[in-house]
């Protein structure tokens, strides 16, 4: 463990905090997309099932349940208790287009062809676009509340954070996972533009709005 | 061994 991977898991939790938070407070899942939610519960399933079967540290388990019951109590939220304030008629991303390529890939590029890796390899896949029908519905809107930037920062720093995690423990350790480091790239460079108006915008105490 | 990718990252 070194300190880019812990910030980035912790900012990986505080997302997740950020966005419960978010629904609790304002009893509403306005403004977020449940497609994308519904993506995390897909990624979270396939990657860490190996709880079962893998002990890594209590840590690792710990975050690996958290992440699971999350997302699946996030997507229970949104479906049951606040679903009349959940409009599916602006998350409307195909999610085919981002699951049927990241079965493809998955098959293609994995460390082992057997079953767990491959799903392992998907849910990398699936992770570093997940967030496009989040950002998808963003465009559409054209605005954000404050609150709903937030998490989508926390979320985009996470993976950010990798990437020196990486480049760390290639010089320290030798160890490359080139399927993590390209997916996890891609990830990051698909909330380039939302920083850009974060950073300028929504960190100066202004509205998230995007230019018409 | 191609299998050989770090195991402890989430």
């Amino acid at each position: 463990m070194n300190l880019f991977r812990l910030l980035g898991d912790l900012s990986h939790l505080a997302s997740i905090l950020v966005l419960l938070h978010k629904i609790q407070t304002s009893r509403s899942c306005r403004g977020i997309s449940f497609k994308t939610q519904a993506l995390y519960v897909a990624v979270f399933v396939a990657r860490y099932l190996d709880l079962f079967w893998r002990y890594i540290s209590l840590y690792n388990s710990a975050m690996k349940v958290f992440f699971i019951g999350s997302s699946c109590y996030i997507l229970y939220l949104m479906k049951y208790r606040y679903r009349p304030t959940n409009d599916p008629s602006i998350d409307t991303f195909r999610i085919e287009y981002l699951l049927v390529p990241c079965a493809i890939l998955s098959l293609i590029f994995n460390y082992n062809f057997m079953p767990t890796e491959i799903l392992w390899s998907f849910s990398i896949f699936l992770e570093s676009v997940a967030i496009l029908p989040q950002l998808f519905m963003l465009q559409r809107t054209g605005e954000a509340e404050a609150i709903t930037t937030h998490y989508l920062a926390a979320l985009g720093i996470y993976r950010a954070l990798y990437i020196p995690n990486w480049i760390y423990r290639y010089f320290t350790e030798g160890v490359i996972d080139p399927i993590a480091v390209t997916a996890g790239i891609v990830q990051t460079g698909l909330y380039l533009d939302f920083f850009y108006v974060y950073f300028t915008k929504v960190l100066q105490g202004q509205k998230f709005e995007l230019p018409a | 061994n191609p299998a050989d990718r770090p195991k402890d990252e989430l």
